[in-house]
């Protein structure tokens, strides 16, 4: 999905993660950043739907398609939550939510 | 003497205001001399852009364009009930609409290509606008965003993590390194006092902030005050006063054509298409050039509510004008001759843990922070451009905080205006102001935080837990800005605006982007079924052509010597159709002769007999067989010696 303009799927809905990953010294390569993306995505139970526009190290990760219970949403989302939390290959990450923007 | 057959260019008198000769955008004359937005590319960030309208189709440009909200490459605009998706379309027109067409308006940069990023008509997240930010920024120049968060008179938001990170991102790499251009709306909370420095897409210094003025120059009653904005150009006002002529949508009640277009969603756009007229004529500068042009070349002009004070280095800005009214006669020819600013230097303070009450008016609380030749040696600041404070204050009711920014020169920014309708209880955590009325100042010196509570709540105490100072500016001194301010001053009698000057400009950067033009999922279903039909067809036919030559090697008249093709008559040469291969069937006549052969044997063209006439059978009768109308099935040669 990366550079397919997979992240631009993410607008269906559902819960989905930004996630910054740490790329090691001189581990620039496109490929290895996409690889362990997906690596981490699965830890966490998500999809990586593909790097986040022009950003460097940002993906998004997306849940798994499917509908699920309430119940079964919010046990993905604390684990999720866990997973990135601990992982030490990110920085930083953040569930995506609704923002609020009026025409002017 | 430009005059254009669309018929409602008459009526657009933010181009050409004959009825208040002056209130209006100054650009005829930059017509005139052929600048009129060639080789820019704007993108609209909206609700979509029809760009199959007369009036936007000639300019449009695909390549530069998105759909977000649908994730496909065509941004058209959904109907929807409220008649509302017609955003996009107005502000496009308002940019590049397309002259001479007899139909509708002209566009500021008629001569610009205009793209479309749908994002506002569906669930929007940070990681969206991150990507809506830096789509195709190799393509699109200028991304003009008539939009921002509720403008009610409590909200305070603005892009999250990804989207500052990709608004920086493209002011460093978009546009071949020179710099993506944000152009953003200021707001329409006027009426409810609101300020854009609570709006941080408009107080960040990676985007060009406008205003509205209405056709008699006066702050419209929608529009807000700020610090931190630039500049100010035409739109609409109250309903006595004309609004901007532009192109609309022609779906739901849409025309096509529209008298009503108004709000700073109206004035961005605008600005947007001047800057497209300023990067025609110098395509080199870099997204801080343009930010700088515009507050040498705003003008000042009478309004007296408009409090406009002077700051050191003699720029005169407004907290509802900015540095002024835009004019694009000034800004062309300024940009023309403009060599770029020096790198972007910065300072930035610690954080200052104060832990201090924030007293009732009068009173007000004031704490200091020194900034040192020391402090600036590194970096070697010396003249200011954005100077930005961010601030953590509780209290039971935000709304009631006022917060003032001194600079050295003691040049005085209400950085946070009172709102009477924001009740917040959360007060301010690390949220960043800013402002630009300290442009062009020496950067070394004190800088005073005054903060009050205006409330009238007696016993509620705001406390300021902590701030941080950073300063934006270069390493011009305040002789090098008085210098450039009379060197485009010389320029304005535009006799520097013409083809035969030019100063040169550095090569961009070669930035590849994320993803190029790609080919939708569905063309690519598309492009796979055709190559699969193709492929089937293609064994079919060779294994006929294989079966077929294998039969006739095997007949009598072959085994004794070399095999004797069935002659072809001249009648048969234009009749049947030639196809490029061996004949599939060799009929014999009813009577049982063999039509002889006198010439060798054409491999040039299957031979299809004739035979066939309409509706005699058709290819749906056989599975197998392939798609020739004209050919006979075996079954119904029963009769003829069959010789396949």
């Amino acid at each position: 999905l990366a550079g397919t303009g997979g992240t631009d799927t993410q607008g269906i809905g559902g819960l989905s993660w930004a996630v910054h990953l740490d790329s090691l010294e001189g581990e620039q390569e496109e490929e290895s950043l996409a690889q362990k993306a997906d690596a981490v995505a699965q830890a966490a139970g998500l999809v990586n739907a593909g790097r986040i526009g022009e950003l460097q190290g940002h993906y998004l990760f997306i849940q798994p398609v499917g509908h699920k219970q309430a119940m079964e949403v919010e046990a993905m989302r604390q684990q999720a939550e866990a997973v990135l939390a601990r992982h030490e290959a990110v920085r930083w990450h953040s569930e995506q939510t609704l923002l609020k923007r009026a025409k002017r | 003497s430009m005059h254009f057959n669309d018929p409602k260019y008459p009526m657009q008198w933010h181009l050409n205001n004959r009825r208040s000769p002056g209130r209006d955008i100054n650009v005829t004359g930059v017509w005139e001399r052929n600048v009129t937005g060639r080789g820019v590319t704007v993108v609209v960030v909206d609700d979509g852009v029809e760009h199959t309208i007369q009036d936007i189709a000639p300019n449009y440009c695909p390549e530069g364009s998105y759909d977000l909200n649908s994730n496909d490459p065509d941004p058209m605009p959904h109907p929807d009930e409220e008649n509302g998706n017609h955003h996009g379309t107005r502000c496009a027109g308002e940019i590049a609409a397309v002259p001479n067409n007899s139909f509708c308006a002209v566009g500021v940069a008629y001569g610009s290509r205009i793209a479309g990023i749908r994002v506002l008509d569906g669930p929007l997240t940070d990681s969206m606008e991150a990507v809506a930010f830096n789509k195709h920024y190799q393509i699109n120049d200028i991304y003009s965003c008539s939009w921002g968060p509720d403008d009610d008179g409590k909200t305070v938001d603005g892009p999250h993590q990804l989207g500052k990170a990709a608004l920086q991102h493209g002011v460093i790499a978009g546009r071949q390194g020179f710099g993506s251009i944000f152009v953003v709306a200021s707001g329409n909370g006027g009426q409810h006092n609101d300020n854009c420095n609570y709006d941080g897409y408009a107080n960040s210094i990676y985007t060009v902030t406008i205003g509205a003025v209405d056709e008699e120059g006066r702050m419209p009653f929608y529009a807000e005050e700020c610090a931190s904005m630039l500049a100010v150009t035409f739109s609409g006002g109250d309903k006595m006063l004309r609004s901007i002529v532009t192109t609309d949508w022609d779906l739901q009640k849409g025309t096509g054509c529209t008298e009503g277009h108004t709000g700073t969603s109206a004035a961005a756009p605008l600005a947007a298409g001047m800057i497209a007229l300023m990067l025609q004529v110098r395509p080199c500068l870099t997204w801080r050039d343009v930010q700088h042009i515009i507050v040498f070349t705003a003008t000042q002009y009478e309004d007296r509510h408009a409090d406009w004070l002077t700051n050191e280095a003699g720029f005169s800005h407004s907290h509802q004008h900015g540095f002024g009214l835009l004019n694009a006669w000034r800004l062309v020819n300024a940009a023309k001759i403009w060599t770029s600013v020096p790198y972007l230097a910065s300072y930035v303070s610690p954080v200052l843990k104060e832990n201090k009450a924030v007293p009732q008016s009068p009173h007000s609380l004031e704490v200091l922070w020194n900034v040192s030749r020391m402090d600036l040696e590194m970096s070697g600041l010396k003249t200011l451009e954005h100077v930005a404070v961010t601030v953590s204050i509780t209290h039971p009711r935000r709304g009631s905080l006022e917060v003032k920014l001194f600079c050295p020169s003691g040049m005085m920014s209400l950085i946070g205006a009172p709102r009477s309708m924001d009740s917040d209880p959360s007060g301010f955590n690390d949220w960043t102001f800013s402002t630009v009325r300290c442009w062009g100042e020496r950067a070394k010196g004190v800088y005073k935080l005054v903060i009050r509570d205006v409330g009238n709540e007696p016993l509620q105490v705001g406390i300021l837990r902590q701030w941080q100072l950073t300063l934006y500016g270069s390493v011009w001194s305040p002789v090098d800005i008085r210098d450039r301010q009379r060197l485009l001053e010389s320029a304005m009698s535009g006799e520097y605006l013409h083809d035969d000057f030019t100063l040169p400009c550095p090569p961009g950067l070669k930035i590849p982007e994320e993803d190029g033009y790609t080919i939708t999922p569905n063309t690519l279903k598309t492009l796979v079924l055709v190559g699969c039909f193709t492929i089937f067809w293609t064994i079919y036919y060779m294994l006929e052509v294989y079966l077929s030559q294998r039969s006739v090697a095997s007949a009598p008249g072959c085994r004794s010597g070399p095999c004797r093709w069935p002659p072809r008559s001249r009648r048969s040469r234009e009749e049947w159709t030639e196809l490029e291969s061996v004949p599939l069937c060799n009929s014999k006549d009813l009577d049982g002769t063999e039509t002889e052969s006198g010439g060798p044997p054409t491999t040039s063209g299957l031979l299809v007999p004739d035979l066939l006439h309409e509706g005699d059978w058709s290819p749906s009768q056989n599975k197998n067989a392939p798609d020739f109308p004209h050919q006979r099935p075996p079954e119904l040669l029963q009769g003829e010696e069959q010789i396949c």
